[in-house]
């Protein structure tokens, strides 16, 4: 093998992988499945195949162990450390360990068996750790839902060492949002108890008073069970609740828990007719308690309340909130102002005078 | 271990484990013996620059927070 310590690399590209034990949470069949997905990640994005062998060690042997497993680096029972791996080289090179003592899912409760498999074997292929919150690479488990997407910072360096995949058309991978592009839009925008968090993909943005930073996390690590690229938010203040929409879903939250029977459809909880199928933006008024819903080129008034819609609704957009435009990305309260979002611009729309006094570039919140 | 604000001890054996087990603290404190407070503190930063947290070397709350998040066991800073 030829090896270089700053740059470990496996100078074959048809490798080899074996099971060497399974845990007790998951059937083979699922352990076997899931480590086969987690070898198609990476053989999709380089030119790199791994071939199953059973009757020998494969190049990279995937194991569970409990406790001291007599490699200098001990398991130490549930949470914490997950598993670990070793750059890729002869013998124990490329190998996986999985703790024993964790509980192994195939669902997006902890821990992914796949998700972590997949994490591993980028050591085994010579990857290290990265600081790129929304990379797989990333240290820390941040597993939380299923529609997984590698993210490009982790194929730009495989491919750094393996090259691109031989396929014609070149996977690309997710991105993390970074508040000062220029550009950037998002997918909801609300406030949360004097905060403003902003959505996009699977992250949130957050600015409070006492942050000079904004801070950038994933949705999963405050609501593990609220889906990525969701549609419309706002704060319910006057209950303290936040409303988060995807499709025709609304799901409520309080603090850091989902509210028990959520999600549920917006026709049943809203009163919305069956033609609405999703939200694009709403604010709940403060000081009057009623919610302004955002669909297309209308808007919806809901009493809070009451809990029902306002009568002679829906009305067009440009009626009412002239100098917006017609469609309405994201919307959010503060003080007397309605902030509009749609693509990268955002209109300060007066409550008192019912004008746009404002516009500006969408991330003018992040102190760039 | 001055460089704890609240000086609590689980909090020092966290942060002592976690520096060794992925950012070589005992490894590097034999190499060329520093002052434990000025490593510590390197070694912190080192962390808290990897994990997008404010970088005091300082183990405040948000850092023993990030700490006690389940990962990965291979080390941070060895390849």
């Amino acid at each position: 093998q030829a090896i270089t310590y700053d740059n470990p690399r496996w100078t074959k590209t048809d490798l080899t992988y074996s099971i060497l034990n399974y845990t007790p949470y998951l059937s083979r069949a699922v352990v076997e499945e899931s480590f086969e997905k987690a070898f198609q990640v990476w053989s999709s994005v380089t030119p790199l195949t791994f071939t199953r062998v059973y009757d020998e060690d494969g190049d990279i042997v995937l194991a569970f162990y409990r406790g001291d497993h007599d490699d200098n680096n001990p398991f130490d029972g549930p949470n914490y450390g997950l598993a670990h791996a070793f750059q890729p080289g002869p013998g124990i090179g490329g190998d996986v360990h999985f703790d024993l003592d964790e509980r192994w899912t195939d669902t997006s409760e902890n821990f992914n068996l796949f998700y972590v498999a997949t994490h591993e074997l980028g050591h085994s292929l010579g990857l290290t750790h990265s600081s790129d919150i929304g990379a797989l690479m990333f240290p820390s488990y941040t597993w939380y839902t299923d529609d997984f997407v590698l993210n490009q910072e982790d194929i730009n360096r495989i491919q750094a060492l393996y090259g691109p995949s031989p396929n014609p058309i070149q996977p690309t991978g997710a991105t993390t949002p970074q508040p000062c592009e220029s550009g950037l839009n998002f997918d909801a925008i609300t406030t949360f108890r004097g905060e403003v968090m902003f959505f996009k993909g699977r992250f949130y943005i957050r600015v409070n008073r006492f942050m000079a930073e904004p801070e950038l996390n994933l949705i999963g690590i405050l609501w593990p069970n609220l889906p990525g690229k969701l549609d419309a938010a706002y704060e319910a203040s006057i209950i303290d609740e936040v409303r988060f929409f995807k499709g025709d879903k609304v799901w409520a939250v309080r603090t850091r828990s989902v509210l028990s029977g959520f999600p549920v459809d917006i026709h049943s909880y809203f009163g919305f007719p069956t033609s609405v199928t999703h939200i694009d933006a709403a604010v709940c008024e403060e000081e009057t308690g009623k919610t302004y819903f955002f669909v297309d080129d209308m808007y919806w008034r809901y009493d809070e309340y009451r809990r029902s819609m306002d009568p002679g609704y829906p009305k067009l957009i440009t009626e009412d909130f002239p100098g917006v435009g017609n469609k309405v990305d994201d919307v959010f309260q503060k003080d007397g102002y309605f902030y509009f979002f749609h693509e990268s611009n955002q209109y300060r729309f007066n409550l008192q005078t019912r004008v746009v006094d404002a516009s500006r570039d969408s991330n003018t919140w992040f102190n760039c | 271990f001055p460089v704890f604000e609240e000086g609590h001890r689980q909090d020092v054996e966290t942060t002592w484990k976690y520096l060794e087990n992925y950012y070589n603290l005992n490894k590097d404190t034999a190499g060329n013996n520093p002052s434990g407070k000025e490593l510590m503190a390197t070694k912190l930063k080192q962390m808290q620059q990897l994990f997008g947290l404010k970088v005091t070397g300082k183990s405040d709350s948000q850092t023993l927070s990030a700490m006690r998040k389940p990962r990965c066991g291979v080390s941070d800073v060895t390849p």
